[in-house]
């Protein structure tokens, strides 16, 4: 059966569009069937693989709205071989408003992701998420089976950490009974930067279970790969950012056999 | 007159509150007398000026929320001399949703800013906003005399660039006819990365006239102030994060005389 996993962190910048792009590059690279999600009107996720902003006809937005059951004309092929994505655009930041009075606005993901779950068409479903608590992030907790945070190796990203499990535990309880932390991956570390070890030791201490063992280093040529359309993966298989996503795989693969 | 700029991008993680709370500092130091908006229920305004989280009884929810006429109690002394901060917290994550239905919603923080401009008691009033286009950063919009645009200098950053400038002028159209742009600050400027200099070459050539001669570089220093409750300038005045914010208010200076 497919599995959901949401990347959600309400904090700016700190590498959930990245996770979700190189995550399932790494998990499409093992032969497994990848689907990205984007759900931040910012579209990054679908730029970041190679879906050019005028291509965008059919994005999530209309898949939503319209409540399609063909669901073929919204899935793009990816730059990367076993990976598709279900773009976004600026459409999406009217979402909230316009489904505002609706009593099932909470279900509006879920309700296409399930059917998708249920074909088997994929191993895992990846959903890229905006940086907020707001509606579209609470669609995505409500459509997922789990949360991979990113966790920013900085002294804001962690002030956040404790909203942010707060708002998955009242969605759990209310809302999407199943829910649960898939992980906690540290990323941007330096290891030049003190602050990062204190972060990283704060982390392990309140969350022991939930932080991997694996942790992203801050790596230039992560940055670099987006202008290419390229996940870092493919635009650099040599660098410690990819030998970072590539053990992040392994590890949540490893995690999934357990469970 | 009280001047109100409003530090706005929607791209997460690019130097926003960073921006407001050093730029504020920088411009008290200078005698000025400066007030710190947060209007982000993240609270990291508020945490990097040293107002703890349980110390913010009155907040600008509340304020807005009640459209108290006496401000007093919600404003807070920094760790700064001449800065003075509004805080918020997460109470402020259910406001969009609390006003959904009031058609003068886009005007609730002008209404609390404009008398509170007009008693001059402060030279600048500076508003840190969340990484969003939405109702919040609408509000930040309506109520602004100008926008101060912190640039992250990556390729993710530039991309929401212009939907951006889109949302500014729609506003400025509709909303507030005297709303500008004060000006763009490329952030978070690493020297030994080449993508740095494309995407200040970029950011130079479509906004000739907005992007300030100074760039913020990379500082470790930056982010470490933040986990003391202080402001860069507060914490190391002699790294290059420091010097880099002091040049950009006597950058900000120097245009306010000649406007
Ligand atoms: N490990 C890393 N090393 C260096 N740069 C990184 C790393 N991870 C991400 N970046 C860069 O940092 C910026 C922020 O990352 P990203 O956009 O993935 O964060 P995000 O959480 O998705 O942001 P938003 O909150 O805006 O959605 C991007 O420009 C990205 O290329
Ligand atoms: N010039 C800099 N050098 C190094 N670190 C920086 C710099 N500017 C900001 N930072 C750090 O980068 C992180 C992001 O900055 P900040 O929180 O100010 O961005 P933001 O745009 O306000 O984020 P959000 O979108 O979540 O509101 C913080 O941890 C901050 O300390
Ligand atoms: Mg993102
Ligand atoms: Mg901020």
């Amino acid at each position: 059966m497919t599995k959901i996993i949401s990347v959600i962190n309400q904090k700016g910048g700190v590498g959930k569009t990245t996770t979700a792009i190189n995550l399932g590059c790494a998990l499409a690279n093992a032969e497994l069937k990848i689907l990205v999600v984007d759900l931040d009107p910012q579209g990054n996720a679908s730029t970041g693989l190679g879906v050019e902003v005028k291509q965008r006809n059919k994005t999530i937005y209309e898949l939503m709205i319209t409540k399609d059951t063909i669901l073929n004309p919204y899935i793009y092929k990816s730059s990367v071989k076993n990976l598709d994505v279900i773009p976004s655009n600026v459409d999406l930041s009217g979402f909230e408003t316009e489904v505002a009075e609706d009593g099932k606005r909470a279900f509006f993901l879920n309700d296409v992701l399930r059917p998708l779950a249920q074909s088997n068409q994929y191993d895992y479903i990846l959903v890229d998420c905006p940086p907020s608590l707001s509606l579209l992030t609470i669609m995505a907790l409500v459509g997922s089976d789990t949360v991979l945070v990113p966790l920013q190796s900085e002294f804001f990203a962690l002030e956040g950490l404790s909203q942010l499990v707060k708002t998955i535990n009242r969605v759990k309880q209310n809302l999407n009974t199943a829910l649960s932390i898939q992980g906690i991956v540290l990323t941007m570390f330096d290891k030049r930067n003190k602050l990062c070890y204190e972060v990283e030791k704060e982390a392990r201490k309140y969350f022991p279970n939930e932080v991997y063992k694996t942790v992203i280093p801050r790596n230039i040529r992560i940055s670099e790969a987006p202008s290419h359309g390229l996940p870092v993966i493919t635009y650099d298989k040599n660098c410690s950012g990819t030998k970072a996503y590539e053990r992040l795989a392994l590890e949540i693969l490893e995690q999934e056999k357990q469970n």
